[in-house]
């Protein structure tokens, strides 16, 4: 279960602060995923005082409005990769950027597409840079894109271009696997499905065999 | 039975900061940074194990304008249907109550009426309408809230609001479950001239796929 309490002292008409919420849970809390199972008590929760003194925000078509949307943006995203980077028995976060989509959306499916693949959080647990399970996990995402368009960089190595296979070095990107699970850190997977403006990040962690310890001993 | 707030953050450590790059400077204080707000977590006796923290409280100085998204399963626990109903009828909330250790979920209509004594009681406590009291509830599926702990732990809970760092991290920490370190984060920044800030905190380790509308 995933659970947040937002608080802010900026001063907003209600329907706004109720769209500006939606945007901002469908960029973070709705783009993580650490086991595929949706919770029966998700929610988020988001208050807004007023009291900072500041103009009321009472429409989308301003600057204020854009500002308070990405700084909402911020800290949901924040809290969202704490909790993919917390993942039970994950050794590393993944984060996977989308471009080139036609849209947001789009977008956005193919990276949790990506970020939830069981076979590719265990390929980066077992420090295999396999190109192929991130490739199968966009292509299924419910996207239409051309796959002669698909490009697969791994962190700064690139691993797939124009939908073919490159060749590159094994044991760099196993190492740079590996480094992130060492420390805890960050795997980046950057795909891109053609020219369009939309595009996206979603989070995961890897998947280790701790996870079926944790979760055989914590019951329903 | 109640653990001092300020021993709080002795159970589990923060976690590291993820915050992405933009015009804000990150400031302490997670859901306590903006102005009128206060938050406490303690040991309610409502865990199974331990005496990490189990309930929070944040509350607001004001009738604060409300959202929530909660998630699309159709299983939804009793205090994701509660919350619901109320918003969809009020824009404003005052205070919201979470519990750890019982998620109250699959528990049928006696965890919905758990739900609605726990949000009556808060709201007792703090002179409330009872509609404006909010309840977030995460642990075992299936099993209903200690309701009695809980209600006995409401006036210690009520009394440890605090408005300091230490008010935030606490509540963030009585809100985790199995989770291996805290989540709260607060910035800062200037909208239209007037500075404004923005906190929050979150639980969540596993059963991580959410699908909130």
């Amino acid at each position: 279960t995933m659970l947040g309490v937002i608080t802010t002292d900026a001063l907003v008409a209600s329907n706004i602060w109720r769209e500006m919420v939606r945007i901002s849970v469908n960029r973070s809390f709705n783009q993580i995923t650490v086991d595929g199972d949706t919770s029966t008590n998700d929610s988020v929760i988001a208050l807004a005082s007023g009291i900072s003194g500041s103009n009321k925000i009472s429409s989308f078509d301003n600057y204020e409005a854009h500002q308070l949307q990405a700084c909402l943006d911020a800290v949901m995203q924040g809290l969202a990769k704490s909790i993919a980077w917390d993942g039970e028995g994950a050794t590393c976060l993944i984060e996977v950027h989308v471009t080139g989509a036609k849209n947001e959306t789009d977008a956005a499916k193919i990276a949790r597409s990506v970020a939830s693949s069981s076979l590719a959080k265990a390929a980066v647990y077992g420090r295999d840079p396999n190109w192929g399970r991130i490739a199968c996990a966009a292509g299924y995402a419910g996207v239409d894109f051309d796959l002669n368009e698909l490009q697969i960089l791994l962190g700064d190595i690139p691993l797939m271009s124009k939908g073919q296979p490159l060749p590159f070095d094994r044991v760099a990107a196993s190492d740079y696997l590996r480094q992130a699970g060492q420390t805890h850190g960050t795997v980046e997977i950057h795909i891109s499905i053609g020219n369009g403006q939309g595009s996206s990040k979603g989070w995961g962690c890897d998947l280790s065999y701790d996870y079926v310890k944790i979760n055989a001993e914590y019951t329903t | 039975i109640c653990a001092d707030v300020d021993l709080a953050s002795r159970y589990i450590p923060a976690a590291p900061i993820l915050l992405p790059d933009g015009p804000w400077k990150q400031i302490p204080g997670g859901v306590t940074a903006a102005q009128g707000f206060k938050a406490a977590g303690i040991y309610g006796g409502l865990r199974a194990k331990g005496e990490k923290p189990d309930l929070a409280l944040v509350a607001c100085d004001v009738d604060a304008i409300a959202a929530g998204t909660f998630t699309t399963n159709i299983v939804a626990a009793a205090p994701v249907i509660y919350c619901r109903r109320l918003l969809e009828n009020s824009t404003m909330a005052r205070a919201v109550l979470i519990n750890a250790g019982q998620a109250n979920a699959a528990t049928g209509d006696a965890g919905y009426q758990d739900t609605i004594d726990c949000a009556n009681a808060l709201a007792e406590h703090l002179n409330l309408r009872s509609d404006r009291v909010l309840i977030e509830s995460t642990g075992v599926i299936g099993q209903r809230i200690k309701k009695e702990a809980l209600l006995r732990a409401l006036p210690k809970l009520v009394d440890s609001l605090s408005s300091t760092v230490e008010g935030a991290d606490s509540a963030a920490i009585a809100i985790t479950t199995t989770d291996l370190v805290s989540k709260s984060i607060a910035i800062e920044t200037e909208v239209g001239g007037t500075t404004i800030r923005v906190g929050g905190m979150a639980k969540g380790s596993g059963m991580i796929h959410p699908n909130m509308a």
